[in-house]
């Protein structure tokens, strides 16, 4: 038997999936609950093959992949300095394209899509509401202004979104954290 | 250093590898 097919691929991240549902009778870190870690593409397949499409998940849920270590929110350390490329889909979006761009997300990031910016990728959410889902990349450095730009020029362009219809913007945590309200924090960078 | 980089196609080749 070839060594190819008895040898897992390894990655160079371990990841960890993360799953939230809304139960609102819980504290929103009870609620964000991790599912699996992996370092290899035969386990990340196998995991993603058994889980549920992000489009069958109820409103209100979310799924996360993050480099192992780092908790999908805020406050981790590795995320605070740093901010988001977040994707509101429109609702044509969300009923053509969710599932393939949430899996276009999750090889982009597992298989280092980014080159030298993959060091500053954290994870990507995913969240899945009536009001319209959001798919979302975390990098790690707001100062790292040109690898923040090059992450969002190539996530774009593996998604495939026509370059002057759709505009994405890259929102910092710390605004997020303060804004009010359905108010969305300002793009501090837009390709 | 090395990265391991992997291709979209040559992830999605391993996506039913037993």
């Amino acid at each position: 038997i070839s060594p190819e097919l008895l040898i897992k691929h390894p990655l160079q991240n371990s990841w960890t999936l993360w799953f939230y549902k809304n139960d609102k009778q819980k504290q929103w870190e009870e609620n964000q609950r991790e599912i699996s870690t992996f370092d290899t593409v035969e386990d990340f397949w196998a995991l993603y093959n058994h889980i549920e499409a992000a489009s069958r998940l109820q409103s209100g849920c979310d799924y996360s992949l993050f480099k192992a270590g780092i908790k999908p929110m805020w406050e981790d350390t590795k995320n605070k300095s740093g901010g988001r490329w977040l994707i509101n889909l429109t609702r044509q979006q969300c009923i053509n394209d969710l599932d393939s761009y949430w899996l276009e997300t999750l090889l982009c990031l597992v298989g280092e899509a980014f080159d030298e910016q993959s060091d500053d990728i954290c994870g990507t959410v995913v969240q899945i509401r009536t009001k319209g889902d959001k798919l979302a990349v975390w990098t790690g450095d707001l100062r790292n202004n040109d690898g923040i730009l090059k992450i969002g020029m190539k996530y774009k362009e593996r998604l495939g979104l026509p370059n002057k219809v759709c505009v994405m913007g890259y929102q910092a945590h710390a605004d997020s954290m303060v804004i009010c309200g359905s108010m969305p924090a300002q793009n501090r960078f837009t390709v | 250093g090395t990265r391991i980089i992997y291709e979209r196609h040559e992830l999605l080749q391993l996506r039913n590898s037993p």
